[in-house]
């Protein structure tokens, strides 16, 4: 592990009273190379670890500790923060005080969006919520029939229209019907897209446009790697999404995507899937990941 | 970095950024890099241009295996797609039965997937685009039993091709992988030799865990060949040249788009080009 290595590193080093520059660099050298290796952006890494040069500097070492548990301590708290360590927004959702409370789903294809949909409805519904699923991916062969699949087996309504080919139209209308029907949360899941595919990307927006949703989640896959920064800016960019889904956790992926996506859109780390079960899904611990992504 | 006149430590560090953003790993960038280091070292590499040539060449060396698909006698010709959840298993599925089906080749298909909301449905409406049979029980069945009957009816009625479709599973789930290693052995039962083709499907967009993926579904299941999907995005999908780097397997096609035309086998050249644009 990390910190195995970084213990390695600093016992090399006599008795230190302080992190200087000569016993922090073999280590943070170290810590480049384990973000790299947990998929973390390049130049994410980089500014990281500048951030934690500037707060590894002078550090004192007090008598109780070794200064490879300081330094692993910088470095986590530092990751910690990042990830949200202020935020509290983990695990919740923003519902509106006048119901529906609108949520879209948004991301690359088969990162995740209709089981996360699925998952998200599931828990809304444990909080006795009223919840409507939207079957707004008009594109996938056998989409609605997916979300239709796991509405039965949450017992939650789904709104679909098999004849229409206007996945915004379907969005307002599913609203229309929501409100008509005194649901409390609409859940719209959306066909899997590229951040470059102009005419789908502008298909998200006039859809955000067409409902206001409360909560625009972007879904991302656990394993992405160096492009995650790529991808989330341009759909922040486009949406300005209000939380983030990391799926797949139970893979064995360090996840260092949810750095990149972190620190490039600078939106909350909601929730992760941790499998394809309807209650495999949890609320995002930053410390939690600081330690997956290390190593 | 054409714009530098020498090779310089800030070329190699460019180098390495470009390289390690198109997620070929920190590992095999080095490897990559240290393999031509020497000739830099000793100036028998002096400029940027020839540098950039050099490293071309070592990853097309590595890259360019044969990668046409296993020859057999036997009928059907089994192929087994295999893959994390989300990659792109079913869709290139389809695309690869409309390929076969151009070339003249009877192809069915089988709905492997038993477990999946709407897997078998999403199969089958791809099966009914390209029209080809699709062998399928009910959603729950067993997955093995399925792929059996498919083997068995394609042998029956002298198909020359059978794709199955499995379901996404993560390399660390231990049943799942049993699964899949059943799944093999009852298709044997039917054709010793079958599966003649395992293909893993990998997504672009991922990073390093693309080879603990590669890594453990070769060990557990063997693989005869890698598909490389969603390469129409921005990611360069660099992952595949350290596993093909260990494994040796090759990467068959490659698929960049959604819709059925989307496939072609893969070129180990163009892929290079494509990673240095
Ligand atoms: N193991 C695991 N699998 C997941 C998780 N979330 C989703 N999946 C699986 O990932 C695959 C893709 O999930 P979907 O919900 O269809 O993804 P999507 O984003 O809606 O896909 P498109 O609509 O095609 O863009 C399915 O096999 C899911 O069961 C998770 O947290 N863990
Ligand atoms: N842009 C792009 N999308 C692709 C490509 N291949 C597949 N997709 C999309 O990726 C999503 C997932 O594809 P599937 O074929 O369902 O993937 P799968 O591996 O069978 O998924 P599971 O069975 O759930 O594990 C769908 O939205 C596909 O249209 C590709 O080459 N490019
Ligand atoms: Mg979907
Ligand atoms: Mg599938």
């Amino acid at each position: 592990t990390l910190n195995d290595k970084l213990n390695g590193v600093f016992k090399k080093l006599k008795k230190q009273v302080r992190l200087d520059e000569n016993n922090i660099t073999e280590a943070l050298k170290m810590v480049r190379m384990a973000l790299l290796e947990a998929d973390v952006n390049y130049k994410v890494v980089k500014n990281f670890i500048g951030s934690v040069q500037a707060k590894a500097m002078g550090e004192e070492v007090l008598k109780s500790l070794t200064p490879d548990q300081v330094f692993i301590k910088i470095v986590h708290d530092e990751l910690v923060e990042i990830l949200g360590g202020k935020d509290y927004d983990e695990g919740k959702i923003r519902l509106n005080s006048q119901p529906p409370t609108v949520i879209m789903m948004a991301g690359l294809q088969g990162s995740g969006k209709t089981t996360s949909a699925g998952k998200l409805a599931g828990l809304l519904m444990k909080q006795k919520r009223n919840v409507l699923l939207v079957a707004g991916d008009i594109y996938r062969p056998a989409a609605i029939d997916q979300l239709e699949t796991l509405g039965k087996q949450l017992n939650c309504d789904v709104y679909s229209d098999r004849q229409s080919r206007d996945a915004v139209k379907i969005a307002a209308d599913a609203l229309a019907y929501a409100k008509k029907t005194a649901k409390d949360v609409v859940i719209i899941d959306t066909a899997g897209r590229l951040h470059i595919d102009e005419e789908l990307m502008a298909e998200l927006v006039r859809t955000k446009e067409a409902v206001t949703p409360d909560e625009i989640l972007f879904v991302a896959d656990a394993m992405t790697g160096q492009d995650a920064v790529n991808v989330a800016k341009s759909f922040n960019e486009s949406l300005e999404a209000t939380g983030i889904i990391l799926t797949k956790m139970d893979g064995d992926a360090r996840g260092g995507a949810a750095l990149s996506i972190k620190e490039v859109t600078g939106k909350p780390l909601k929730f992760i899937g941790t499998g394809e079960k309807m209650t495999e899904f949890e609320a995002f611990y930053p410390d939690r990941m600081a330690s997956r992504i290390l190593g | 970095f054409l714009g530098r006149k020498e090779i310089d430590d800030d070329l190699l560090e460019e180098l390495e950024e470009l390289f390690i953003t198109s997620d070929i790993g920190v590992e095999t960038t080095m490897k990559i890099i240290d393999s031509v280091r020497d000739q830099v070292d000793r100036k028998t590499l002096k400029n940027p241009e020839d540098l950039k040539n050099a490293l071309k060449e070592q990853i097309f060396n590595i890259l360019n295996i044969d990668n046409s698909l296993v020859q057999t006698a036997d009928r059907p010709y089994v192929m087994m797609v295999v893959g994390v959840n989300g990659t792109g298993k079913t869709t290139s599925i389809a695309k690869m039965a409309k390929m076969f089906k151009e070339q003249g080749l009877k192809t069915c298909l089988a709905a492997g997937d038993t477990f999946r909301a709407a897997a078998i449905d999403q199969l089958c409406v791809w099966a009914d685009r390209v029209d080809v049979p699709v062998v399928k029980q009910s959603a729950g069945s067993d997955s093995a039993a399925v792929i059996f009957d498919a083997i068995q009816s394609c042998k029956a009625k002298n198909f020359d091709v059978l794709i199955c479709d499995t379901a996404g599973r993560l390399q660390t789930k231990v049943n799942l992988m049993k699964e899949l290693e059943k799944i093999v052995r009852v298709a044997k039962k039917e054709l010793p030799d079958a599966p003649h083709e395992v293909l893993l499907v990998l997504d672009a967009t991922s990073g390093q865990n693309a080879l603990s993926q590669a890594l453990k579904f070769h060990e557990d299941v063997g693989l005869t060949g890698l598909v490389l999907t969603k390469l129409d995005g921005t990611a360069k999908g660099g992952a595949i040249i350290g596993i093909v780097d260990e494994l040796r397997v090759p990467v068959k096609f490659i698929g960049f788009g959604e819709g059925i035309d989307d496939l072609k086998p893969f070129d180990a050249q163009n892929f290079v080009e494509a990673l240095f644009d």
